[in-house]
């Protein structure tokens, strides 16, 4: 799955996904990254967020719509995506999953579940303080 | 505040990045930079779990998601298990764009995108037939079913629900087994 979040300089945001979902799933099976709030969202008021991972537990959380007003209360890009990927660790420990957000003055932040077979989450940024795309790690939590 | 305009993604997706930060250089919408940098994983079939060819289902059969959302009118476009169309954030594009629904699913959507002009195609490769000759091959494992018979723990299917009050399997086959190599 692809997630991305686009913040234009006027501070007009847009997000979204495109996944082939998961494999040998059973036929007619739609996963978070279609569903509005689970996959993406995207408010210029506040900021933007997208996830990716084991999409029939992330869709129950609604991960990106949480980070989202996580942010627009002030919450720091990296901790709101902390905040929901706590929220599910709760009841799902052992979910794959990861969450970036970036709010509108273009902060951004990651967060991810520690497997052992996932312990860092790789993603892409490109803002005017670079040349080029930019590939940055996180420590899953 | 961080710099402005941002372009940022899952994964090491570089390609997508570049075309979502070209499309905004040259004039391009926020919506206009999502879809455009989504487009190229659908083409580039990034990491095999986004585009054609990717991720089959228990028929075979390669099926896609994808959602579009403008955070200034909060308008989405959005479609699930998108059948025989490859272009799928195209498709979800079209659905904000000329619809006032958010989200079209299955056979139908497909018929929605053929009327906006996309091409009904084959999403199956030799990749993907492979990939579920071998599943079968492995005894339909692993897969999502549960509480059924035959135990879905060991046998493919056709399944039927296990007859009342017989023990509960466990139903964690493939549930938060933290299984990172088949996710969304």
């Amino acid at each position: 799955t692809i997630g991305m979040i686009v913040i234009h300089k006027t501070g007009h945001t847009a997000a979204g996904t495109s996944t082939n979902g998961l494999k040998f799933k059973i036929p007619g099976r739609v996963g978070d990254s279609p569903v509005p709030g689970s996959g993406a969202y995207a408010d210029d008021t506040a900021g933007a967020a997208a996830a990716t991972g084991d999409g029939d537990t992330l869709m129950r959380f609604l991960p990106s719509y949480q980070a989202v007003e996580y942010m627009r209360r002030g919450v720091d890009p990296t901790i709101a995506c902390q905040k929901v990927i706590s929220r599910i660790q709760k009841y799902f420990p052992k979910f794959f999953g990861a969450v970036l957000c970036a709010n509108v003055t273009g902060n951004y932040g990651a967060a991810c579940n520690k497997l052992p077979t996932f312990t860092q989450f790789s993603f892409m940024v490109y803002n005017s303080l670079k040349n080029q795309p930019t590939e940055e790690k996180v420590d899953c939590i | 505040p961080g710099p402005l305009p941002l372009v940022l993604n899952t994964w090491p997706f570089r390609n997508a990045t570049e075309a979502a930060w070209r499309t905004l250089a040259s004039g391009g919408s926020p919506l206009d930079a999502v879809e455009s940098g989504c487009a190229v994983c659908e083409r580039e079939q990034c990491d095999g779990t986004v585009g054609f060819g990717g991720s089959p289902d228990e028929f075979g059969e390669t099926t896609l998601d994808a959602m579009i959302m403008d955070g200034t009118t909060m308008d989405v476009g959005a479609v699930g298990a998108l059948r025989r169309v490859k272009n799928a954030i195209g498709v979800a594009r079209k659905v904000l764009e000329y619809t006032t629904h958010t989200l079209l699913a299955g056979e139908s959507a497909t018929k929605f995108a053929e009327s906006m002009g996309f091409v009904n195609e084959d999403l199956s490769t030799n990749a993907s037939r492979a990939l579920h000759s071998a599943w079968l091959a492995r005894n339909c494992q692993p897969n999502y079913w549960r509480n059924v018979v035959p135990d879905a723990s060991t046998y493919c299917g056709p399944y039927k629900p296990k007859p009342p009050g017989v023990s509960e399997q466990d139903g964690t086959t493939c549930k938060g087994t933290g299984d990172t190599h088949s996710h969304d």
